[in-house]
């Protein structure tokens, strides 16, 4: 699965994601990625998330919306939200993955609970950063 | 000038143990292209939209991903893709399913987005969909690498042994 996130200079965030889902998988099985607000989500009083991992969990949990809600009713900062999802309630489910966030304020981040994720940020102001493990 | 993006881009292969510094050199170079491709638009002071499409669009033309060319098998030996976009401005969006012949999926999810009023379409309809809207169009095998081929072919092995059909720790890596 691949995916990304941006905030624009107008203040405007945006989400997509991609993939070709599980290897030999059977019945039409659909996971996360098209699915809005599992996932992927964006909302410019919140942030974006694109997400990857175990789909079935991440649909139950409505992970990039909860992200994005946390942020918008509690105040956190998408970081704490998206480790809080990953980290906390993914994990006690049994879910493994990761995602990638902005914020409405352009901050960046990513979190999984996996043993890696494939990851690259960049900002006006941030140098590149690359990451696999 | 305040922008910023983020990528990710995983290939359901690899354990750390597994990869080479070859293939790990190519994953960082994937990663550094979608990232170039997502800037483009957002340093010219484009829009976050047009930067999550092209960032994608990079990542699915690069068969080293999962997604796109280089996406994985079903058990029927089929490609079939998924893609979503939405814009946080209006909180509108569009997604496919299933879908078999367009080249870029993410830029079909668009075009589901802005040109019906629908926001999920899925399987032999979006792919007509696809077709109405003068997307590009490949041949599945279009999308086909070995190294996915293999991957199949070896979890059908591992099933016919008895063995467990998904390690969690490979597929989401």
């Amino acid at each position: 699965t691949v995916g990304a996130v941006a905030r624009d200079s107008h203040g405007h965030v945006a989400a997509a994601t991609s993939t070709g889902g599980l290897t030999g998988k059977r019945w039409g099985r659909i996971g996360d990625s098209p699915l809005i607000g599992a996932g992927t989500y964006a909302d410019d009083r919140a942030g974006a998330v694109s997400a990857t991992g175990s789909g079935e969990y991440f649909i139950r949990a409505g992970v990039s919306h909860e992200i994005c809600a946390r942020v918008r009713m509690l105040g956190e900062t998408i970081q704490q939200a998206a480790d809080l999802l990953l980290q906390e309630e993914l994990k006690a489910m049994g879910g493994d993955g990761g995602v990638i966030v902005v914020g409405a304020d352009g901050s960046m981040g990513w979190s999984f609970n996996t043993p890696g994720m494939f990851r690259g940020r960049v900002g006006a102001e941030a140098a590149a950063v690359i990451a696999v493990y | 000038s305040n922008w910023s993006l983020v990528v990710h881009g995983g290939s359901g292969v690899f354990t750390r143990a597994s990869l080479s510094p070859e293939q790990d050199a190519a994953f960082r170079a994937g990663l550094g292209e979608a990232l170039a491709a997502g800037s483009a638009p957002l340093a010219a002071g484009g829009s976050a939209l047009d930067a999550v499409e092209a960032a994608v669009r990079a990542l699915e033309d690069n068969p080293i991903f999962n997604s796109g060319r280089g996406a994985v098998f079903t058990a029927e030996g089929r490609t079939e893709l998924d893609a979503a976009i939405m814009d946080g401005r209006d909180r509108a969006a569009g997604s496919v399913a299933g879908v078999t012949r367009t080249r870029n999926p993410v830029t079909l999810a668009r075009a589901v987005m802005a040109h019906s009023p629908h926001v999920l379409l899925a399987r032999d309809g979006a792919d007509v969909f696809a077709l109405e809207q003068g997307l590009p169009q490949v041949d599945p095998g279009y999308f086909r690498t070995e190294e996915r081929w293999a991957a199949l072919q070896a979890m059908k092995a591992a099933h016919a042994r008895g063995e467990p059909l998904f390690d969690k720790n490979l597929k989401y890596g």
